[in-house]
């Protein structure tokens, strides 16, 4: 579903080049549930965003679905992003002036759906992380973890094929973590929606089917 | 040290009010190493904002070494922070315009140092974190975890009496969250420092001198 070969990214800052991702090699199934772990600053923001077709990678290739998708126009991504994936980021990325039901329902303006239909499910995503109450709240009224919530409602709302989800926990204590996880556990099974995960949780690496470590932005064998 | 009785803020939210903080009794005594832990939403943030003189409380009394700060001005609180307090704060609050060196050096701007001295302890603290091949890289320029240490350097670098730490491990891999918790538990029995932390990380909880625990805004007993 998802195929990367040689997959690279450098960032060129005046006199330093930084190879954020070098040369990775990775497929990933359908109904996968597969975390990448490793090191702060070892590539896992960087690989998510060239796996989500949010970051145009320097060299390799990337299918998706059996399509290349690294000579498209950036219409033509945005397409693709829009009718496949759905994101969490790290910095969650939330429109301050919407509140927590409007962030939520912005990703479903595309949709054709009527504004009943839209409501209701943007309220059971609301209520899938628990924030029903302040659905009415912009982000800067919120808790750091409530914000998080609100980008896992989101990403979750559009139903997209594949979730890439950038640290979705780490804002959150153990108990709403989990309930969190189980949500997403719950829909790839009965969705088969394919998660993938950037994260530090070892709740996360535990329930993952497959676990991929990073180091400097190359793939390593589990044992490192 | 630091004395809080009865403290509260409210947040009012046009018909609704959020009770976010309810009339906490907290005593921090010199030298402590305090987590202040809880379900997201809980009060935390807005309970070390307030212990941090960032927010004004609705209601209660704080005193900080002895003298009430519950009436004093805009700038005497501004004063008061910039002596004695250090602050990371969950959503890291960096300067983007600026470097990871210049947004360290931004915390030491007001103190007497020569350029050298300046440059000098700046660069201890990004060395400190880990940091220091990225000394001239912006936030933008940095993960998610990269930017968290930053953060942490700036609180460090200008050797307050007390910092506040929300969820400064968050973003941060197992291995880097546990060398920066080496570096606060040092500081703390080498300077005296006290550290107060809202957390979820259990790292953290494990080696705090004391955890206390919030639910819906209030302090509860560690068996609930
Ligand atoms: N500026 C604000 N305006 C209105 N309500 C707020 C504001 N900041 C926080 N709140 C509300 O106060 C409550 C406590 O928020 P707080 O940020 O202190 O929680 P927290 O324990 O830090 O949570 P988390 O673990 O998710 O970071 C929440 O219900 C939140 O919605
Ligand atoms: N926009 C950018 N410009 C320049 N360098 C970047 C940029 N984004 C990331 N980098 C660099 O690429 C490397 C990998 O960053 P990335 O954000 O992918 O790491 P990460 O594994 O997600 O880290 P963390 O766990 O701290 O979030 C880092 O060294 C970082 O400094
Ligand atoms: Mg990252
Ligand atoms: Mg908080």
């Amino acid at each position: 579903i998802i195929e990367a070969r040689n997959l690279a990214k450098d960032y060129n800052l005046g006199k330093t080049v930084i190879h954020a991702v070098k040369g990775v090699d990775l497929r990933i199934e359908p109904e996968e549930f597969i975390a990448l772990a490793g090191p702060s600053g070892s590539g896992k923001t960087t690989l998510l965003n060239l796996l989500g077709c949010i970051e145009v990678p320097s060299s390799g290739t990337l299918q998706m679905d059996g399509r290349e998708v690294t000579r498209l126009s950036a219409d033509q991504l945005a397409d693709i992003r829009h009718d496949k994936l759905g994101f969490v980021f790290q910095t969650f990325n939330l429109i301050p002036v919407l509140t927590a039901f409007e962030n939520v329902e912005y990703a479903l303006l595309k949709r054709r759906l009527s504004p009943k239909e839209r409501r209701d499910r943007v309220m059971d995503a609301l209520e899938e992380v628990g924030l029903v109450e302040h659905a009415r709240h912009r982000p800067e009224e919120l808790s750091g973890g409530q914000r998080q919530r609100v980008a896992i409602a989101r990403a979750l709302v559009r139903q997209p094929e594949i979730i890439l989800a950038d640290e979705p926990t780490a804002n959150l204590d153990h108990l709403t973590g989990g309930k969190v996880l189980e949500i997403m556990k719950r829909i790839n099974e009965e969705r088969k929606t394919v998660f993938i995960f950037s994260t530090h949780d070892p709740k996360i690496m535990e329930i993952a089917g497959r676990v991929v470590y990073l180091r400097d932005g190359e793939i390593v064998p589990a044992g490192d």
